[in-house]
């Protein structure tokens, strides 16, 4: 139920 | 070092390379808020200086802060940081901590 686990992960972005 | 952030260190990366050689992940609205390095390239600027480690995060570039900035904001930040002729390095403000 943590707020935080329901976020998704998140892209890659090689700079 | 960042008022807020007294483990934070500032990182300047001279362009060196044609590419400044990381990686990173994470943005606002993800389960990883700030920009994190998940990967160093080698041959790139970012492994020629020596000092970004993978598993720091990005707190600031240039002294622009990236909090709140969603992944494509702070990737963009960071690619017009290092394509730009004003400077001929990038100032990155990170910390060890999540």
């Amino acid at each position: 139920r943590e707020k935080r686990l329901t976020l998704p992960p998140s892209e890659i972005t090689l700079l | 070092p960042g008022l807020l952030e007294p483990t934070s260190t500032l990182v300047r990366v001279a362009k060196s390379a044609g590419t400044l050689g990381i990686a990173i992940e994470g943005g606002a609205n993800t389960r990883q808020p700030l920009p994190r390095i998940v990967t160093i390239q080698r041959g790139g600027s970012a492994h020629n200086c020596g000092q970004l480690k993978v598993g720091q995060v990005i707190l600031e570039v240039n002294g622009v802060s990236m909090r709140g900035r969603e992944h494509r904001d702070a990737a963009r930040i960071i690619a017009e940081a290092f394509k730009t002729k004003e400077r001929d390095h990038v100032d990155f403000l990170v910390t060890e901590f999540n």
